[in-house]
């Protein structure tokens, strides 16, 4: 049933970070993502989902965790700039993903995924997935036992 | 500098569903995913990125348009079980993806594309990345024009 499935990952030496409430706006998202690429940061797992508000929107990403002093101050000027309400930072986090080629169209691969966690009392902080990779954000101290549960859940390798 | 990027990737056929304030627990991404999972609703680009408030959730995904009355239906007897606040359904929606195997530690990538898109005045309304993928959510209208624009940006052809 799994066999697109390759592996699990895991990635303890991030921090994730939002910028609160930009102005919904063309632009906006690449004035954010290129002063931080000006400033030599590289960001991932960029996120735009949703904003009860129209007009405003909350952009989260991650970056290296060696960055976060960076990736805050530079965003601080961009809030004050742009009229952004806050930025919030999160470091108690790691990335658990499963990895696989085939996992589109697989609705039961995410729900496996997610109550895996569930069941073991893990919370999801953050969640982004494509048709390769589902990415699972917990607590730092919380990602080699999901990792091992996922790899026992879906009888897998690390990768 | 981008020979990494192999090409654009669009998507005119899904539609974006979030549920809004759900409770921020271990179990509950399971019981929403699980719940369209046995309705056999493929899920993709599921985002959960940040709330401003503890305790509540927003958890966002697309569907095949085919599948929105089935998924708002599901979401809505969710809502009601888990006590969250509201579904939100947004149709007029596209995919417009970046695709590369090394898009990874390239901070001026995802910098180049969103300015691509805001140079055009083309709002973004979600963005979803990984090392292999930047995705862009526009309006439906625009994503044939925001497709041929990264094309050109990057010098690409369409995938
Ligand atoms: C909101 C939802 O993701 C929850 N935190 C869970 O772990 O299931
Ligand atoms: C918020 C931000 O993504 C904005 N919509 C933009 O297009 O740049």
């Amino acid at each position: 049933i799994y066999r697109s499935i390759s592996g699990v990952a895991t990635d303890k030496d991030q921090a994730c970070v939002t910028i609160m409430d930009v102005p919904d706006q063309p632009g906006i998202a690449a004035r954010i993502v290129g002063g931080l690429a000006k400033k030599a940061i590289v960001v991932d797992m960029i996120m735009q989902a949703f904003h009860p508000t129209a007009g405003l929107n909350n952009i989260t990403f991650t970056v290296a965790s060696t960055d976060l002093p960076q990736t805050i101050k530079t965003l601080e000027e961009l809030k004050t700039e742009m009229g952004a309400k806050a930025v919030h930072a999160d470091e108690d986090i790691a990335k658990v993903s499963l990895v696989g080629a085939g996992m589109a169209g697989q609705p039961d691969v995410a729900a496996r995924l997610f109550e895996t966690l569930g069941a073991a009392k893990i919370n999801i902080k953050m969640i982004s997935s494509s048709e390769m990779k589902i990415t699972c954000v917990v607590s730092r101290g919380q990602a080699d036992k999901a990792a091992k549960l996922i790899h026992d859940a879906f009888e897998l390798e690390k990768v």
